[in-house]
C-alpha cells in the first residue's frame, strides 16, 4: 500500500542525508500511480499531486523525523477535504419536495429510487415514486415491483405520456395522496445525447426539484470527469450518489467528480436491496482510493 | 523544431501517454507501451510516427487473440454473465435478433430469477427479436430454468439457447457459486451441448473490468467478451490489459439501446477510437 511504498522511498534515499525535493518527487510519483490505478482521472490526479507536492515541500515534512508518515497524512487529508467538500445536508423542505434522479445507463438509478424512498420514510416523510423512464423495456414495471416490495406508493402511468407530463402528473398525484416527497426515476442517458439531456432539463423545470442527484457507478473510469461536467452543465445537479460500493473497485471516480464539480457525494449504495443505502464517508473513501 | 538523432519528442510522448491513460488502458499497460515506443523509435521520429507505432502495438495485442469456433455440440448454449447493469439483457435481445437474421433458430432462457422485472424485460426483448422464451417464477433456481430451456431447445430442434443471468458482483462468493452451478448443471446433466459463457463488460468501467474478467473466467468456460456502451465517450481500453492477461477475444460491441446496436468487434476501429 501507499504507506509501505513511501517508507521504502525514504529508506532508500535516507543515506543521501536530509530529506530533499528528490525524496518528495519520488513519493509523488507513487501517489500519482496509486491514484491512476484507482481510476482517478489523469488530469485530476496531476492537479492533486501538484497540491500535495507543494504541501510536502514545506518544513513540516522536510524537518520531520518521519517524512513518509507526514506525506501520507497530507495525502489523506487532501483527499478527505476534496471528497467531503461542501457536505451540505440533504435538503428536503418543500411540500411536496421534489428529487430527480439522473445518470448514465445501468448506473443504479431505479434501485436507488427505492432506497431513497425507504430513507426519507425513516426521516418521517411520505414519498411517492414516479416512473418517468418511458424507454427501457419494463422500466415502469421494475419501479412498480420495487415500490410494492417496500410498500410505497408509485405513480406509473405507463410509457405513452411524455416525461414532462409524467412529472407534472406525479406532483398532482403526490398532493392527492398527501405525499410530501416526489422521487422521480428517469431513463439512463448518455451525457452526449443532446436530445435526452434536453429532455431531463425540461423535466427538471417541470418538477422544480429541491435535489437533483447524479447516480454514478463507482467503477466508472476516466470518463467520469466528462460525464459529471456534461450533466452539471446541461442539468445542474445538487449531489452525487455512488453505487455498487459493495464491489472491489477503488472508486477513483469519486475523487474525479468531487474535485471537478465541487458537488457533495450524498449517499453510498452498497447492495441491491432497498436497505443497502449508507451515508457517504469521505475518510473511508479516501482510504479505499489509496488502496 | 529539429530533433537530432536519438532525441525523442517528449511532448508528443506525454500527449500519447495522456491519450492511453484517458482511454482506461491503465497505468501498467500504458507504461509498457510507452517503454516499447521509446525502445523502438530512433531519433527524428515525431508524433505521427509514435502514433503509428502505438497503433500497431495495440492492434497486435487486441487483434491477435483468435476467435475460437463455438464448442461442438447441440444446441449451442451461450450463458451471458457479468456484473450489475453492464447490458447483459439488452445484449441478448440484440444478439438473438442478429443470429436469427443470420439463419439460426434461437431460444432465450430467463435465468435472472432475482431482480425486479428482469423476466418481463427479457420477455419484451424476446418479442422484439421474434424468438421464444423459457421462463419460470421469480425466485426459482436459475440452473433449473437453464436446464428447462435447453431441454425445450433440444425437443424443438432449436440451434442456439442464450441464457440471461442476474447481474452479480464477483466479490459475492455465494452468487459466483450460483453461477458456477448453472454451468455445472448444463455440462453434467445435458450430454452433448455446446456450452460456453460470454462475459459482458461496460466500456465506461475503469480498471475494475480487469478484476471482473479475472474473477468471472476462473473455472468457467468463458470464450468471449462483449463490450457495451461504446457509443458513450469512454474508449473501453481496459480490454487491452484483459487481452494481455487472459487472451479472451472481444466478440461483439454494444453501440446503443436499439435492437440493431450490436456489431462484430472490429480491432482496427477499436484502436482508431482510442487514438482518435
Ligand atoms: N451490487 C450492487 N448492485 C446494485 C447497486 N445499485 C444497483 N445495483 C444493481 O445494478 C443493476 C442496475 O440497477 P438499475 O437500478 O436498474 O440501474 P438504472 O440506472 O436504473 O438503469 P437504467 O434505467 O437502465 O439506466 C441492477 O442489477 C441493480 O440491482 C449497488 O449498490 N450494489
Ligand atoms: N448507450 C448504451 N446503452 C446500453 C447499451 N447496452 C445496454 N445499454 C443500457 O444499459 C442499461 C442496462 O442494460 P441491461 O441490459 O438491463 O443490463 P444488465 O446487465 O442486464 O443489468 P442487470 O440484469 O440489472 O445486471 C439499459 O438502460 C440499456 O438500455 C449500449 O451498448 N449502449
Ligand atoms: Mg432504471
Ligand atoms: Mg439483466
Amino acid at each position: 500500500d501507499l504507506s509501505d511504498k513511501f517508507a521504502r522511498v525514504f529508506k532508500e534515499l535516507r543515506g543521501q542525508g536530509k530529506v530533499r525535493e528528490a525524496h518528495v518527487q519520488s513519493a509523488m510519483r507513487e501517489v500519482r500511480r496509486a491514484l491512476l490505478e484507482a481510476d482517478v482521472n489523469y488530469k485530476v490526479a496531476r492537479d492533486f499531486v501538484a497540491r500535495v507536492s507543494e504541501r510536502s515541500l514545506g518544513q513540516a515534512v522536510l524537518a520531520s523525523l518521519t517524512p513518509d508518515q507526514q506525506i501520507v497524512k497530507i495525502v489523506h487529508e487532501e483527499l478527505v477535504s476534496l471528497l467531503g467538500a461542501r457536505n451540505a445536508p440533504f435538503n428536503l423542505s418543500g411540500n411536496p419536495a421534489g428529487i430527480m434522479i439522473v445518470g448514465l445507463q445501468g448506473s443504479g438509478k431505479t434501485s436507488f429510487a427505492a432506497k431513497l424512498a425507504v430513507h426519507v420514510r425513516k426521516k418521517g416523510r411520505r414519498p411517492l415514486l414516479v416512473a418517468a423512464d418511458i424507454y427501457r423495456p419494463a422500466a415502469v414495471e421494475q419501479l412498480s415491483v420495487l415500490a410494492r416490495q417496500i410498500s410505497a406508493p408509485v405513480y406509473a402511468p405507463g410509457t405513452d405520456r411524455s416525461v414532462v407530463e409524467i412529472v407534472e402528473g406525479g406532483v398532482r398525484e403526490a398532493r392527492r395522496q398527501l405525499c410530501d416527497t416526489v422521487i422521480v426515476d428517469t431513463a439512463g442517458r448518455l451525457h452526449v445525447d443532446r436530445g435526452m439531456m434536453k429532455e431531463i432539463a425540461d423535466a427538471k423545470r417541470a418538477l422544480g426539484p429541491e435535489e437533483t442527484l447524479l447516480v454514478l457507478d463507482s467503477m466508472t473510469g476516466q470518463e467520469a470527469v466528462r460525464v459529471a461536467e456534461e450533466f452539471l452543465r446541461e442539468v445542474d445537479f445538487t449531489g452525487v450518489v455512488l453505487t455498487k460500493l459493495d464491489g472491489d473497485t477503488r472508486g477513483g471516480a469519486a475523487l474525479s467528480v468531487a474535485s471537478v464539480t465541487g458537488k457533495p457525494i450524498v449517499f453510498a449504495c452498497v447492495g441491491e436491496k432497498p436497505d443497502d443505502l449508507e451515508a457517504f464517508y469521505p475518510d473511508r473513501m479516501a482510504s479505499r482510493i489509496l488502496g | 523544431q529539429i530533433l537530432s538523432g536519438g532525441a525523442l519528442d517528449e511532448g508528443a510522448i506525454e500527449d500519447l501517454e495522456a491519450v492511453l491513460l484517458g482511454a482506461d488502458i491503465g497505468v501498467e499497460a500504458t507504461e509498457r507501451i510507452i517503454e516499447r515506443l521509446r525502445a523502438s523509435t530512433g531519433g527524428a521520429a515525431g508524433a505521427a510516427d509514435y502514433r503509428r507505432i502505438i497503433a500497431a502495438e495495440l492492434l497486435l495485442i487486441i487483434g491477435e487473440t483468435p476467435k475460437p469456433p463455438p464448442p461442438a455440440g447441440a444446441p449451442r448454449v451461450i450463458v451471458v454473465i457479468g456484473v450489475n447493469g453492464v447490458g447483459k439483457t439488452s445484449t441478448i435481445g440484440k444478439l438473438a435478433y442478429r443470429l436469427k437474421s443470420e439463419g439460426s433458430s434461437v431460444l432465450l432462457a430467463a435465468c435472472d430469477t432475482f431482480r425486479a422485472a428482469a423476466i418481463d424485460q427479457l420477455e419484451l426483448w424476446a418479442e422484439r427479436a421474434g424468438v421464444p422464451l423459457v421462463r419460470q417464477q421469480m425466485g426459482s433456481d436459475p440452473a433449473a430454468v437453464a436446464f428447462d430451456a435447453v431441454q425445450a431447445a433440444r425437443s424443438r430442434g432449436i440451434d442456439v439457447v442464450i441464457a440471461d443471468t442476474a447481474g452479480r458482483l464477483h466479490t459475492r462468493v455465494n452468487l459466483m457459486d450460483e453461477l458456477r452451478k448453472v454451468f455445472t448443471v448444463l455440462s453434467t446433466r445435458m450430454e452433448g451441448v455446446g456450452l460456453e459463457g460470454w462475459l459482458v463488460l461496460d466500456a465506461n468501467t475503469g480498471q475494475n473490468s480487469l478484476r471482473q474478467a479475472e474473477a468471472f473466467t476462473a473455472g468457467l468456460p468463458i470464450t468471449g467478451l462483449v463490450l457495451t456502451k461504446l457509443d458513450s465517450t469512454a474508449k473501453g481500453g481496459a480490454v487491452i490489459a484483459i487481452q494481455q492477461k487472459l487472451r479472451i477475444p472481444v466478440l461483439y460491441v454494444g453501440l446503443g439501446e436499439g435492437i440493431d446496436d450490436l456489431a462484430p468487434f472490429d480491432a482496427e476501429e477499436f484502436v482508431a477510437g482510442i487514438l482518435g
